[in-house]
C-alpha cells in the first residue's frame, strides 16, 4: 500500500540520518 | 512449484539505478518491492540502509525532495 511504502521511506531515512 | 524472486536488492542494482538517474528513498524502495524480492519490509529497509551506506551517493534536491545520484 501507499502508507506502507511512506512507513518503509521514513524508516530508510531515519536510518540515513545518522550517516548523512 | 518455488516462487522465485525476479528482483534482487544488491549493491550493484542499487549503483545501476543511481548512476542512471537520481533518485528519492520512495523512488528506490519502489524498485524493490517486498513482493518482488522475497524480503521484508524491515529487511529491505536496512539492507537498503546499508548499501547506501557503503556506496555514499551524491545528494541534490529536486523540487525540494532530496535525491541521491553516483556519477561513473
Amino acid at each position: 500500500s501507499n502508507s506502507e511504502a511512506d512507513e518503509m521511506a521514513a524508516a530508510l531515512e531515519a536510518e540515513l540520518n545518522d550517516f548523512m | 512449484t518455488p516462487s522465485s524472486s525476479d528482483v534482487q536488492l544488491t549493491e550493484e542494482a542499487v549503483r545501476r539505478y543511481l548512476i542512471r538517474k537520481p533518485m528519492t528513498t520512495k523512488d528506490l524502495l519502489k524498485k524493490f518491492q517486498t513482493k518482488r524480492t522475497g524480503l521484508s519490509s524491515e529487511q529491505t529497509v536496512n539492507v537498503l540502509a546499508q548499501i547506501l551506506k557503503r556506496l555514499n551517493p551524491e545528494r541534490k534536491n529536486i523540487n525540494e525532495k532530496m535525491h541521491f545520484y553516483l556519477t561513473e
